[in-house]
């Protein structure tokens, strides 16, 4: 069967503790833009990146991958598409 | 005492139905007549978002509780929000199910849909909004396993622990629509999760829609549009317009997440589990057709198409209104089942787990059951020919996998969660059974068969019976609470089962052993049998047999085995009569048996006493009535001619009246008499022909003294016949001998045969 390639794109899911301003600060220093937080879940927030492929068939790697390395960054994941389909 | 709102009076140009006036199985207007509306309940459609200024719409329509997207194409999102809350006193389309709710939109569909916005659309302002439907998920392609991710799963625990200040965010979900491309609905990682509630759909016929899948964690079903000859659900459209062709499970879930709403209002306290319950509780299988409708262990009637049935509004405010929470969730962790199993083509992996229900451990002690997760590794070089069933303690099977046609995936399962909701209320303890049957649909190399690499229960439920304290089913006597302290601590009636009771009395119980009574005022009792006069149905309830029977199989006057007294079973019939219809006879086991054929009364099988019309009764035999000359050949079933020499007959040779110039000889009609036989000279007997006695051969009349001649060995002896052996006198005879027969005949002995014979001529002389 044709393999489904995974689509990424230039947005990343970041979980980091000690508050917004700490995530903002990550996020500049990567190149990154804090979007906020994801809903009602604390601690996680939205980063994008304009300067990455908006949709690529290959996760997305250069200097901004570093930031998985920063000490307060508990989790990260560059966002995939996922085929959702209206019943 | 429920509020008194004004009542609506429905005039949608839609409703035209007069025979029911616009009444839907599910109870809407019920549970309106009740006061609610879905007033102070917060409900958003995860979708494409919602037209703003539907008019319609846009009395109910809350902009803060809306992604931050424009609206562009709204289109089913605008369909879906209509059937929640589309304002009531509209002239444009419909009126909502909860047409007092507030309604969002989350548009998160016509972008690129990732975990990330799944998440954030799932855990939008969980501390206004009551309630999230999604009608959407995975492809319905029959060939994809998909669900939630990990931030997507983050945002389901997150709103069940902290949504609605802590009683749980409440997540209905759109089972699949695949099931013409034979998807399954376990596949889908969404109606799958314990959080959601999954929405099945039926058409008003209660026939299975074309789109349905089934699966075992589907919990509900409202209605949707079906066939083309089914009526359609209407509701609201883009450009203010109204639309007839919304269908699928995506028109179900909303309607369901109204129906929840209007429970939330009579109960603002619900957590998302007593919703759950209610659901369980007041669904009914009803007219919904299902092949596989079974009755589970505590009772609860449960399909893998419509889960427990139709949702019911009205009966679930009821039970909203005067419910008390369901005790904590206690969640038992198996151990895995880590042996490995290969899964042989046309064979069956079998694997029995006998489960405790983590009894050693009391924060996760699970006695009573609500969902049931497996979490399963296989490898498979195709994925689609797996089906996989679970059998609980109890007995109720679960499928949690049928075959997929079209899914050649190589990848197997990898801890994939299986959920069913068929053993809620069941028992947790005892053995819990996997198969895994592996049929292939098309030709596939052998050299990799699949794998069961792991699999592992986890068990939701409750340490105690939900219901136990003191619940809604109590019995409803009002002085119950005051004789009767809270908890009772036992012992309970023998015929109440494990689930406990809170009275001494059969009535008490929770739940029944056996089989239950039920009274006009609601109150059951356990009994062990069905008293004479009922019978059992199938969820152990007694019911009433018609009046004349004693003992029956249903409720009909034609379904009684035995009967009351002064009544009597018809053989061939389930039916009690008091009077003996024609053509019966009661026989000595009081049954009204059938008499012989065209006979109208008679006293037992073979005598007749009243024959039909056109009969004639004969030696207690219906016969075709024949004219003279003639009689009935029952062979041929015929009337045919008798002997010329008859004049009446009944059968060929059964002459029972001569013609002129016969004599009736033995049923012969004769000229003259034969041997052994003489013409008796009666008038009674109109000169019919006797048998001579059985000791003459030829006679003159009737006796023994009347003979004229003899069968050979005997002698004719003044018209008697006498063996005819030399007889001894007493001349003859040595004197010792001679003297013999003197003294027989003096001693009058020559009546008894031996002696006559031996002195024969002796007894024979006179004097």
């Amino acid at each position: 069967p044709p393999c489904k390639a995974r689509i990424y794109t230039n947005h990343w899911a970041v979980r980091i503790a000690g508050g917004p301003e700490v995530a903002d600060r990550i996020a500049e220093k990567y190149g990154y833009r804090n979007m906020g937080q994801i809903g009602d879940l604390r601690d996680h927030y939205h980063f994008f990146h304009s300067r990455t492929i908006k949709r690529s068939t290959l996760s997305s790697r250069g200097r901004h991958s570093f930031i998985s390395m920063e000490p307060k960054v508990e989790w990260i994941q560059q966002q995939v598409v996922k085929r959702r389909i209206k019943r | 005492d429920f509020k008194q709102a004004p009542l609506l009076s429905l005039s949608s140009p839609h409703c035209n139905d007069d025979v029911h006036n616009c009444q839907s199985d599910m109870n809407i207007m019920g549970a309106w007549k009740r006061g609610y509306t879905g007033k102070d309940v917060v409900v958003t459609i995860l979708d494409d978002g919602i037209e703003r200024n539907h008019p319609d719409l846009y009395q109910n329509y809350v902009s803060v509780y809306v992604s931050l997207h424009s609206h562009s194409f709204p289109r089913h999102g605008t369909r879906c929000a209509g059937e929640v809350a589309a304002a009531a006193n509209n002239s444009h389309c419909i009126v909502g199910i909860a047409y007092n709710a507030r309604i969002g939109g989350v548009r998160m569909l016509d972008g690129d849909v990732t975990d990330m916005v799944e998440a954030r659309s799932l855990s939008l302002n969980p501390q206004h909004i009551d309630i999230y439907s999604a009608s959407w998920g995975p492809d319905d392609d029959g060939k994809t396993v998909d669900g939630p991710a990990t931030l997507a799963r983050q945002a389901f625990e997150n709103g069940i622990r902290t949504g609605r200040k802590g009683r749980g965010s409440i997540f209905v979900w759109a089972s699949g629509n695949g099931g013409r491309s034979r998807d399954h609905c376990s596949c889908d990682g969404y109606t799958n999760s314990i959080y959601t509630i999954s929405i099945s759909s039926t058409a008003e016929s209660g026939r299975k829609p074309w789109y349905l899948e089934e699966c075992s964690s589907t919990l509900t079903t409202t209605y949707s549009s079906g066939e083309n000859y089914d009526r359609k659900i209407i509701t609201t459209d883009l450009r203010h317009r109204c639309t007839d062709s919304h269908t699928g499970t995506s028109a179900s879930a909303p309607m369901a997440a109204a129906i929840i709403a209007l429970a939330l209002e009579a109960n603002p306290l619900l957590s998302w589990r007593d919703v759950q319950h209610i659901i369980v509780k007041t669904s009914r299988a009803g007219h919904l057709s299902a092949p596989d409708w079974k009755t589970n262990a505590a009772g609860y009637n449960v399909s893998h198409l419509y889960g427990f049935g139709l949702m019911d509004a009205e009966a679930m405010v009821k039970e909203a209104e005067r419910w008390k929470q369901v005790p904590t969730q206690h969640v038992c962790v198996e151990s895995a089942d880590r042996q490995i199993r290969t899964i042989r083509p046309e064979h069956v992996v079998r694997s029995v787990y006998k489960a405790t229900g983590c009894t050693d451990n009391p924060n996760h002690h699970v006695i009573y059951l609500e969902h049931v997760v497996v979490r399963i590794t296989i490898t498979h070089p195709r994925r689609g020919d797996l089906s996989i069933n679970l059998t609980s303690p109890s007995g109720t099977k679960s499928q949690l996998l049928a075959n997929r046609l079209f899914d050649h995936s190589m990848e197997g399962f990898k801890n994939w969660e299986f959920m069913t909701t068929h053993c809620w209320g069941e028992k947790a303890a005892g053995d819990w059974v996997l198969e895994i049957y592996d049929s292939p649909s098309q030709l596939r190399s052998q050299k990799v068969p699949g794998k069961l690499k792991e699999w592992s229960l986890v068990l939701y439920g409750t340490s105690v019976h939900p219901y136990s304290t003191g619940h809604i089913d109590k019995p409803q006597f009002a002085d119950l609470d005051e004789e009767f302290p809270e908890e009772y601590p036992g012992p309970c009636d023998s015929e109440c089962s494990e689930n406990g009771c809170w009275g001494p009395g059969p009535h008490h119980c929770i739940n029944c052993l056996h089989y239950f009574l039920k009274f006009k005022n609601n109150t059951r009792m356990c009994v062990s049998e069905c008293p004479s006069g009922f019978f059992r149905d199938d969820r152990k309830r007694c019911k009433k047999c018609s009046s004349s029977c004693e003992t029956c199989v249903g409720s009909r006057s034609d379904q009684c085995t035995t009967c009351r007294s002064g009544f009597n079973l018809i053989e061939g019939s389930h039916t009690c009569v008091a009077n003996c219809p024609d053509g019966f006879y009661l026989d000595n086991s009081n049954i009204f048996r059938r008499c012989q054929e065209n006979c109208k009364k008679c006293t037992a099988s073979n005598i007749c006493t009243e024959c039909k019309p056109g009969m004639s009764l004969q030696a207690n035999k219906c016969q075709m009535t024949c004219d003279p000359g003639t009689y009935y050949n029952g062979h041929r079933r015929t009337c045919e001619p008798c002997h010329r020499a008859c004049a009446t007959c009944t059968g060929v040779e059964a002459c029972t009246k001569c013609a002129d110039g016969y004599l009736l000889e033995d049923w012969r009609c004769v000229l003259t008499c034969s041997a052994t036989y003489y013409l008796s000279e009666q008038t009674s007997d109109n000169g019919q022909v006797q048998r001579c006695d059985s000791s003459c051969y030829e006679c003159l009349g009737p006796g023994e003294r009347n003979c004229s001649s003899c069968n050979s060995g005997y002698n004719l002896e003044a018209g008697a016949c006498v063996v005819s052996t030399i007889c001894k006198d007493a001349n003859e005879e040595s004197w010792a001998e001679g003297s013999f027969c003197v003294l027989v005949k003096k001693n009058n002995l020559c009546q008894r045969k031996v002696l006559q014979q031996l002195c024969c001529r002796t007894c024979s002389q006179k004097g």
